[in-house]
């Protein structure tokens, strides 16, 4: 159900906060 | 200003402090330190070529585009603007990084995570600043969820959080939260730090040859 979706699961997954993409050439 | 490393590092880095003061201060070593001048001379001169790394530098290097608008990197960027002066220097950049070492307390990152999702700053995480986050998040996605799907999300995840029940988090609420839902800190440790050398590597190189 989607109602069992943790919101701030989601959000971590934002591209714009996920800093690994720095160390990526 | 004695040592080799300050010589070749100090005067060319922007807010520059010695690397062994950022080791001691960071969960980086000053090996790390160095490995991370080299990512960041290169996102500090991408586009305005003055050794600070300007917003859209940061988007460039997050998003391969320096035009692209995003809550997330906005916040992030803002608070890594530790001096607040609109752009990252050198210590900044590891100050700020040195929270996403997977050796970082995990207090750091949760009061990181605290900081950039209280949008306004008031000390507390209210609802809707939880729905424009997550509104934000589907803007950025190709995920399609309808407004009472959203709604549902937003209300669950709240009350999960808002343990006093008052209307909103406060960083106490945020705590005992992350320690039950810990997946929600998963973008808060980055393996690539602890590796940074090995993707710099020509540093290190240096580093072994002047020692």
């Amino acid at each position: 159900r989607p109602s069992v979706m943790n919101a701030f699961e989601l959000i971590s997954t934002s591209q714009g906060l996920n800093l690994g993409t720095l160390f990526e050439k | 200003m004695g040592c080799a490393s300050s010589r070749q590092f100090g005067a060319r880095a922007a807010g520059h402090v010695e690397p062994e003061v950022l080791a001691s201060d960071t969960s980086f070593t000053v090996n790390e330190v160095e490995a991370l001048y080299e990512l960041y001379k290169r996102m500090s001169f991408s586009i305005i070529k003055d050794g600070l790394i300007h917003k859209e530098e940061f988007q460039l290097a997050l998003f391969r585009n320096s035009k692209k608008a995003n809550l997330f990197a906005d916040r992030v960027f803002d608070l890594f603007d530790l001096k607040r002066t609109g752009v990252i220097d050198f210590e900044e950049f590891v100050r700020s990084l040195s929270v996403f070492h997977p050796k970082a307390p995990t207090s750091e990152k949760t009061a990181f995570a605290f900081k950039l999702y209280d949008l306004r700053g008031t000390g507390y995480i209210e609802k809707e600043e939880l729905r424009e986050l997550v509104l934000a998040l589907l803007d950025e996605s190709d995920l399609r969820l309808s407004d009472s799907t959203v709604e549902a999300i937003v209300d669950n995840t709240f009350s999960q959080a808002d343990s006093n029940g008052d209307g909103k988090i406060d960083p106490e609420e945020w705590e005992e939260f992350v320690k039950k839902n810990p997946a929600a800190l998963r973008n808060m440790s980055l393996p690539y730090l602890q590796d940074i050398t090995m993707a710099f590597p020509s540093f290190i190189t240096r580093s072994e040859a002047k020692d």
